[in-house]
């Protein structure tokens, strides 16, 4: 028996809005410390790693380690039903081949239930070593986001290049080049708009733009962005899911052989 | 042009 039940249930919007598009199908697997997800998206070359912990749920009951199988389009369609101030409950049988998520308006006024039909996916799970960054990176999501839009408007890569200077955003297209350099801000007044760059060594990496833009659809999860790179490492682009976890896209660098 | 590994190349299945 699984029964999940979160007071901001509009965050599970915002996840579902950032994960749809980059991956079809994911197990969300349930355990006694959270709810989580790691997937692929199909040329292999992106992963999202998701986690909302337990302690973030105001009740959170699995009986026993639970893989629900589920069409992220569809259960994307079904959260969008619920307003964003509803309480959202995911429940689940341990037999059950479908999920039920339960909407509350916060006055507790209207009450909805959408099931769903589970599937059963064959996922592979890859173990992602703890990693030592050369450069780390964190800025206002939405400047991080309007970077990756206006610069595949020109190319279709982005070079990121961390320096004492500060992180460029490089691209390159047929009809020009274009570079953005954001410079260390730690915006003490307000902490939402800094940019704090923590390096080890300088760095310079290439990826195809189409991913990033992907990823900032997680932009309204949170006001700020963290971009970890190292040499010939995937980059992970991490965005906070308020107190409660973490959704981080990982992105295979373009190399030169 | 430079090449787009996937990421068995730094990841692999435990």
């Amino acid at each position: 028996m699984l029964e999940l039940r979160l007071v901001q249930g509009g965050l599970l919007k915002k996840v579902l809005e950032s994960l749809k598009d980059l991956v079809n199908d994911a197990n969300f697997d349930c355990s006694a410390s959270g709810f989580s997800l790691q997937a692929m998206d199909s040329s292999h070359v992106a992963l999202v790693a998701l986690l909302l912990r337990s302690e973030g749920f105001e009740h959170y009951r699995c009986d026993r380690n639970l893989s629900l199988g589920m069409n992220l389009n569809n259960m994307a369609k079904m959260l969008k039903c619920a307003a964003n101030d509803d309480i959202v409950t995911i429940k689940a049988d341990d037999a059950s081949d479908s999920v039920t998520f339960m909407f509350e308006s916060p006055n507790q006024d209207k009450i909805a239930d959408f099931e769903m039909k589970l599937m059963d996916i064959d996922s592979e799970h890859l173990g992602i070593p703890e990693a030592e960054f050369q450069a780390i990176v964190r800025m206002p999501s939405a400047e991080f986001a309007r970077i990756c839009k206006d610069l595949s408007t020109i190319g279709d890569t982005v070079v990121i290049s961390v320096t004492k200077e500060g992180v460029k955003f490089s691209t390159r297209g047929d009809i020009g080049t274009a570079n953005i350099v954001c410079r260390q801000n730690p915006s003490i007044d307000k902490p939402e708009e800094a940019t704090i760059i923590e390096m080890e060594e300088p760095v310079s990496l290439t990826f195809a733009l189409r991913y990033m833009n992907s990823f900032t659809k997680a932009t309204p999860l949170a006001n700020q962005v963290t971009i970890s790179l190292s040499a010939d490492l995937p980059v992970v682009v991490e965005y906070r899911v308020a107190e409660m976890g973490y959704i981080r896209f990982y992105l295979a660098p373009k190399i030169e052989e | 042009p430079p090449f787009q590994p996937n990421l068995h190349r730094f990841f692999h299945s435990p």
